[in-house]
């Protein structure tokens, strides 16, 4: 199984 | 006052179907540039940016800027009511309520016009930084949908490996295992079936099927489909919209231990 990052990971919120 | 046409709702149709599997719901931003629309999944793996602009339209009128809150199941399932000829009109006044889609038949003896309730949606806008990306590759969409529906059968992840030589993709899970290599096409005479790589540097990532599989579903908007990756930054799948504008898929990469 390989872990599933987030997309709010690399994209900041404005 | 909000009012936009296009000549034939097909695009509209494509599009709805284009993130009915990822969006429950979504803030429609229309300004007198245009229709924006940025949205994540509901498990924020995914975002999904739609731009539509006003110059792409028949008729384009946005007296004010609004944000309109969609139940992206709701309007699927009233666009489906639209035949793909038909013109279709969106219509809604300053700080609306609703919103109308307006069909009229080509031969305008049937004028069909269904409302819809807006949800109230807080406005999360997330920043989606400029980004050199180290492979850029142009492909044919329909072959692009095809690999990811046949790797899927053997895992739950693909990986893109990509060099000058070409692209690779690859599955492996409990019982076997699969691997496509497209190579980069010499003559590219005709653009549509050209398979073009940009590389900076290789690269290497896993993502998961079950997104890739939803974002395929813009297949039917354009005969291409361009992917920007870099390691470790979120793959970019892009489908031009007609002339109208376009639909970007972010995924987040699985990261290795």
């Amino acid at each position: 199984y390989i872990p599933q990052v987030k997309i709010s990971v690399f994209f900041g919120e404005l | 006052m909000f009012e936009a046409r296009l000549a034939q709702s097909a695009i509209l149709k494509k599009v709805l179907e284009a993130v009915k599997d990822l969006l429950t719901e979504a803030t429609f931003e229309c300004s007198d540039s245009g229709i924006q629309v940025q949205a994540m999944d509901n498990a924020h793996v995914s975002l999904v940016s739609l731009n539509l602009r006003s110059d792409g339209f028949d008729k384009y009128r946005c007296d004010r800027n609004l944000s309109m809150g969609m139940n992206i199941g709701t309007m699927t399932k009233i666009l489906r009511c639209a035949s793909s000829e038909d013109t279709v009109t969106l219509r809604a006044v300053d700080s609306p309520d609703n919103i109308i889609f307006i069909f009229e038949s080509q031969n305008k003896e049937k004028l069909a016009e269904y409302e819809m309730k807006l949800i109230n949606m807080d406005l999360e806008h997330l920043g989606i930084p400029e980004t050199m990306y180290s492979c850029v590759v142009k492909m044919p969409s329909q072959e692009f949908a095809r690999i990811c529906r046949d790797l899927s059968q053997f895992g739950e992840a693909i990986t893109i490996a990509c060099s000058k030589e070409g692209i690779k993709f690859s599955a492996a899970g409990d019982y076997g295992n699969a691997n496509v290599k497209l190579a980069q096409t010499a003559d590219s005479d005709k653009e549509e079936e050209a398979v073009l790589i940009d590389m900076q540097e290789p690269v290497k990532l896993t993502f998961a099927c079950r997104y890739l599989n939803s974002f395929v579903k813009a297949t039917p908007l354009c005969a291409q489909v361009k992917l920007s990756m870099s390691s470790d930054v979120p793959l970019v799948c892009e489908y031009q919209i007609g002339e109208i504008g376009h639909i970007r898929y972010y995924l987040a990469p699985k990261i290795d231990d």
